[in-house]
């Protein structure tokens, strides 16, 4: 554990808490993408999946509160604050997404077996899980400030990740290229949204996109 | 088993 990785992770909690807190409070969903949200409860269901493979409490204890949280916000948007959904505007379509995922992950793997396949998935799904939420803050034009703040503290723990594989690699010699390169993948994906983060939502102003 | 040992973040 480095301090890149730990600060990565707490953003990834960060984010994942500002998500299920801002829904809960405001008892409402509206702008936030379903779609994105299921993709994340699969994303953490299938790399989880090696839950009984112990590595520390610290990771198991991280990985059920992602799986959890996960189910939580999927079931507050499609259940509980359904009427608030805002599905209109949700409709990027992620079979684009998940056939690929799965598709690159047969063909490019650590190990062909059944769990690290899922794994692969897993981390090639994560890369664009976002792309429907962004796509809706596109289609809108708009997003509030803590959907912003949602999805920064979300973007940053990749590029979080990025200088603790950096890190790694310099000290324990330890290096996982899917991962790294997905990770890049993911967080060059957030750049615009981090630009416009940056000039705008931290000076107080609405992220709003030029018409 | 060098798998777990690479899966060892989150």
């Amino acid at each position: 554990m480095n301090i890149f990785r730990l600060v990565g992770d707490l953003s990834h909690l960060l984010a994942i808490i500002i998500l299920l807190l801002k829904i809960w409070k405001t008892r409402s969903c509206a702008g936030i993408s379903g779609k994105s949200q299921i993709l994340f409860a699969i994303v953490y269901t299938s790399r989880y999946l090696d839950l009984p493979n112990f590595v520390s409490m610290y990771n198991t204890l991280m990985k059920i509160v992602f799986i959890a949280a996960s189910y939580a916000t999927v079931y507050l948007i499609y259940m509980k604050f359904k009427a608030t959904y805002d599905h209109n505007h949700d409709t990027f379509r992620v079979e684009f997404l998940v056939l690929p995922s799965f598709v690159l992950a047969l063909l490019i793997n650590h190990d062909f077996t059944v769990l690290e396949v899922l794994w692969t998935f897993s981390i090639y799904m994560e890369s664009v899980a976002i792309l429907p939420q962004l796509f809706m803050v596109s289609k809108t034009g708009e997003a509030e400030s803590i959907t912003s703040h949602y999805l920064f503290a979300l973007g940053s723990y990749r590029a979080l990740y990025i200088l603790n594989w950096i890190y790694r690699y310099t000290t324990e010699d330890h290096y996982d290229l899917i991962a790294i390169v997905a990770g890049i993948v993911q967080t060059v994906l957030y750049c615009d949204f981090f630009y416009l983060y940056i000039t705008k939502v931290l000076k107080g102003k609405k992220l709003q996109l030029p018409a | 088993n060098f798998l777990i040992d690479l899966h060892d973040e989150l």
